[in-house]
């Protein structure tokens, strides 16, 4: 421990004795006798342990001539020439710092050895970081129809983005399933960057057209179907959200769509199903010659292709949105629903614009839950949460005892939705919605819920009509 | 609705909900071929329904976006970023809310795997009239406790269709609903 914080001239001699630093040894001052003193004791211990050095090796001078010689025996040729009389007390290093490197040929292999090893470290570092993935992740693609979930995957395989994954099975689902979806349409999506813990949502719903009126809807809905269509905001949203998340060109991504109504698919069982039920509606002679041709639904499994659908696709992607909010198709869009007693006008088509919006959001049970914002239902699912939550739900009660609770939670939700609508035309409905995500109001709730009987909604809220089929 | 669920390999998840309203929309078919959505039957008016009571937050206007339940749903862990996401969403209007209120609890609480999560049986509270809904999966017995507490008990044979991924660290895990015939889900 002595030795560990003043290095005794005897300490340091046996640490010189190593192979790697003898070197400083040769040019170590003459040690005074007097100095060996204070460590005799270590100095006989050491040299009991030591087997190469001698008693000789005390002395100073003697020590670097003998280990001189000892480092050198493959020199023999030049030790004839290295006598006594050659070694001299020096006061400076004689081996000068310029060319330690040609003396000691260790030093330089570490030295070799750990500038490499730190140069391969820093590459793979920045190929983890900075480089294509040399190995393909995880992932999975869900949706509605087989042959979109496979579009959307393709475009992973293709390195694109899970947003262009995204959009791709969201169009397609438009081609394949024309009853649920469509660019005649519109719809939300959220998308969270698990990274920078970014959530966005993007809302492309339809908007109600400039010169409606609730008066105009006192008629019979049936002889003006044109009064239902909204401003549809599909390609309008799926393309913000390329330019906020895409990675392949949108071009590129289009076409990929377009190949699938252009290619054909089978009739889904849903679509049949749906198209049987259109059967028996008074729909237009346009829709019967495309969706019902000689008057009868096609059967599942029956090939179809959208050669129309495909033009349409393919002109967006070379032109991009623009051909459908200010081209060609939005005169067709406004003269075909006023043709059907709608007041849709091209300027409406002009200004549609997606909203960006920050998610609704709650902490349930150590998880953070994201939905979309009013005017849309999705703070309804945090308040039912956020009532549910003080039930303490785990995988040791049985779900029977838990199915009440839903029940009245649900419905408490439902009631409370019923109430919304949209905050950017209504300052009040931000007060609904912060009840509705309040943790202290859901409590208040939950205090009134019956563990032993049921209640309807009006027990626990006001409540307005759902409109049905909303959404 | 229309539903698209997408976890990548770029630690993006995203879930889209798109909808013409009803089936086939309004039924306008431009010549080029477009279906046109019916969504101002999405907002409420006085005399729309007899015996209604319309949301007077939810009338029409202009340039507004009506109440809907598309609800594209994640989830993340409250802290840090190692635990479970999942992504969700649902389809048939309202009873998406009940839809994914119930898989949610039967992954994040009940801690089923997402499968059996999506295939329980769920029920939905209907408001007027004043129903409990409940689809061909849930069973007898549950459907009896629930008579026991005063809830009048309708069987449906759908109720809702929910679509989701999951990914718990590195596995990444998507699946689809097993009412559904045509959906699928394709997992890396």
């Amino acid at each position: 421990l002595v030795a560990d914080k003043e290095p005794s001239p005897e300490t340091t001699l046996g640490s010189a004795y190593s192979p790697v630093d003898y070197m400083s040894i040769t040019s170590f001052p003459k040690l005074p006798e007097d100095d060996v003193l204070p460590g005799e004791n270590a100095m006989k211990s050491r040299k009991e342990d030591d087997n190469v050095l001698s008693e000789q090796d005390t002395d100073p001078d003697l020590f670097l001539k003998s280990a001189r010689l000892q480092r050198l025996p493959s020199s023999a040729s030049d030790l004839a020439t290295h006598e006594d009389g050659t070694f001299r007390e020096t006061t400076t290093d004689p081996f000068t710092q310029e060319c330690a490197c040609q003396r000691d040929g260790l030093t330089v292999i570490i030295t070799a050895c750990l500038t490499f090893a730190t140069g391969v470290t820093i590459a793979l570092i920045v190929q983890i970081y900075c480089g294509d993935p040399q190995v393909f992740n995880q992932g999975a693609v869900v949706t509605d129809v087989a042959q979109c979930t496979s579009l959307g995957f393709g475009v992973l395989e293709k390195q694109g983005s899970s947003v262009d994954a995204a959009i791709a099975a969201a169009l397609c689902l438009g081609i394949v399933h024309p009853h649920t979806s469509g660019i005649g349409g519109g719809g939300v999506m959220l998308v969270h960057e698990i990274r920078k813990n970014d959530t966005r949502v993007i809302d492309f719903r339809e908007t109600a057209p400039s010169v409606i009126t609730e008066d105009m809807l006192q008629t019979t809905l049936d002889a003006k179907p044109g009064l239902l269509v909204g401003v549809p905001g599909m390609l309008s949203g799926l393309n913000q959200a390329h330019q906020l998340y895409g990675r392949l060109p949108w071009k590129d991504v289009i076409t990929m769509v377009a190949d699938v109504a252009r290619n054909g698919f089978n009739v889904t069982h849903e679509l049949a199903q749906a198209l049987a039920d259109a059967k028996n509606q008074n729909m237009s002679k346009a829709f019967e010659d495309l969706f019902l041709p000689n008057g009868q639904a096609p059967l599942s499994g029956v090939f179809s292709r959208r050669m129309d659908l495909a033009i349409i696709l393919d002109a967006v992607a070379v032109k991009g949105i623009s051909e459908f909010y200010s081209g060609n198709l939005t005169q067709e869009i406004v003269a075909a629903v006023q043709e059907k007693g709608g007041v849709l006008t091209e300027e409406d088509l002009n200004k549609y614009s997606t909203v960006l919006r920050k998610p609704a959001e709650i902490n349930y049970q150590g998880h953070h839950v994201m939905a979309p914002p009013a005017p849309h239902a999705g703070i309804a699912l945090l308040t039912a949460l956020n009532i549910l939550e003080g039930y303490n739900i785990t995988n040791q009660l049985s779900r029977q005892s838990t199915f009440h609770w839903i029940a009245e939670s649900v419905k408490i939700a439902l009631a409370m939705a019923s109430e919304i609508g949209d905050p950017m035309f209504d300052t009040s409905v931000s007060e609904i919605v912060a009840k509705m995500l309040s943790k202290p109001h859901a409590s208040q709730f939950r205090q009134m819920i019956d563990d032993s009987q049921t209640f309807s909604a009006d027990h626990y809220t006001q409540t307005f009509t759902l409109e049905k089929g909303a959404g | 609705a229309a539903q698209v669920v997408v976890m990548g390999p770029d630690d993006v998840i995203v879930s889209v909900m798109s909808s013409l309203n009803k089936p086939f929309g309004s039924g306008i078919l431009t010549p080029s071929g477009i279906l046109l959505n019916s969504q101002i039957l999405d907002f409420s008016w006085p005399n729309k329904t007899e015996g209604t009571t319309p949301n007077p937050h939810n009338r029409l206007q202009p340039g507004k976006r009506p109440l809907s339940f598309l609800m594209p749903t994640v989830v993340r862990p409250a802290v840090g970023l190692c635990g479970t996401y999942v992504a969700t969403g649902s389809s048939n209007g309202e009873k998406a809310l009940s839809g994914i209120t119930q898989v949610l609890l039967n992954v994040l609480s009940s801690r089923k795997n997402m499968s059996d999560s999506l295939a329980y049986g769920r029920l939905h509270p209907q408001l007027e009239p004043n129903t409990l809904l409940v689809d061909s999966e849930f069973l007898d017995e549950d459907i009896k406790f629930l008579q026991s507490k005063g809830h009048k008990v309708e069987r449906k044979e759908l109720l809702s269709l929910v679509e989701s991924t999951r990914r718990n660290n590195d596995v990444i895990i998507g699946v689809k609903d097993p009412r559904s015939a045509d959906a699928l889900a394709l997992n890396i």
